[in-house]
């Protein structure tokens, strides 16, 4: 209000530079929540260490799919239909101790009501530290609510990053009403902790790392 | 399209960097540190009324000034974004997630009258 009328329709007027600081910060903070369809900004409550995040990422660009020739997530991607928000996102696991052999893992996600969440990528991402004797092959079963979902052997004294699809998992998870997804990692022939980032505190937490597109409500149905 | 400067008032774009600290929000925000929002500002007189915001030709501008000597009352123009871009956000959902998705028209790229 006050001062030079700025454009009679869309009433803009010409800002004090005091006030057009405080204007486009909150425009910027208003555009941004209301962009990402969040109510209020997210508060951190269980911050992942950030050289599990680093670890993470760095997987994720320089990782076996980039070796592969396939784009990995977190690549540039053609994006989805206009109508559509695209999101990548890494889920780092809360991890629950069974036994000495098998380990739970545990995933969050945010629902927000309505939205139609169609997953196009899914991959869990494991470390597991090479055992330091034996000869014995390592084998690496994931399971969902007692359903084998993937087994891998690994060669004696082998170690390192493992990735696991798990496309159809996630695709059933977001069709449902659940926010935890819950998996079992059992690690026969392991010595104990193989999956090294089991700790909180570990710098190589398991990730679940999915590529997905989203659908308002309300939102137009993308014509095929 | 025009950036604003001291020497015009025509319809311009003003560049403005909105830095995440500034709103106490690079905790939850991992990438940008900030990005410019900027904005548009200044007058839409007649010949200039509904023109692109682009540089126009001689031509244009001739027939923008005949147009506007025959312009009937009423009906203000103004300065509007024409074009603005998506920006790119890597960010913690309130799970520490991290979550990565393009935001549509965030970043006013150009002015012009509406």
């Amino acid at each position: 209000g006050g001062g030079t009328p700025g454009c009679p329709s869309c009433r803009m007027p010409t800002l004090e530079p005091g006030t057009e600081r405080r204007f486009l910060l909150e425009l910027a903070k208003r555009q941004i929540l209301e962009k990402l369809h969040l109510s209020e900004r997210p508060n951190i409550t269980q911050p992942v260490p950030r050289v599990a995040i680093a670890n993470a990422l760095h997987r994720l660009h320089v990782g076996k799919a980039r070796q592969e020739g396939q784009p990995g997530p977190f690549d540039r991607w053609d994006g989805p239909n206009a109508d559509e928000l695209g999101y990548e996102i890494i889920s780092f696991a809360k991890t629950e101790f069974s036994s000495p052999s098998s380990t739970g893992l545990r995933f969050r996600f945010s629902r927000g009501p309505g939205r139609d969440v169609h997953i196009l990528q899914a991959q869990l991402w494991l470390y597991v530290r090479a055992p330091r004797s034996g000869l014995s092959p390592v084998t690496l079963r994931v399971s969902l609510a007692g359903a084998l979902l993937s087994e891998r052997q690994l060669e004696a004294r082998a170690g390192g990053w493992q990735t696991f699809t798990l496309l159809p998992v996630l695709q059933a998870f977001f069709r449902g009403q659940e926010k935890t997804l819950r998996l079992e990692l059992e690690c026969r022939g392991c010595q104990a902790n193989a999956t090294a980032g089991s700790d909180a505190g570990g710098s190589h937490q398991p990730f679940l790392v999915a590529k997905a597109t989203v659908r308002e409500p309300g939102q137009r149905v993308a014509k095929r | 399209s025009l950036r604003c400067d001291q020497t015009s008032n025509l319809c311009c774009r003003k560049d403005y960097y909105v830095d995440f600290r500034d709103i106490g929000w690079n905790d939850w925000i991992i990438k940008p540190e900030g990005y410019q929002i900027n904005y548009c500002m200044g007058q839409c007189p007649p010949h200039v009324a509904s023109s692109p915001g682009m540089a126009s030709s001689s031509h244009t501008a001739v027939l923008n000034l005949i147009r506007a000597h025959n312009v009937q009352a009423g009906g203000q123009s103004c300065c509007v974004p024409t074009h603005r871009r998506p920006l790119s956000i890597l960010y913690f959902d309130r799970n520490s997630n991290i979550v990565k998705t393009d935001i549509p028209d965030m970043i006013v790229d150009a002015c012009g009258c509406s």
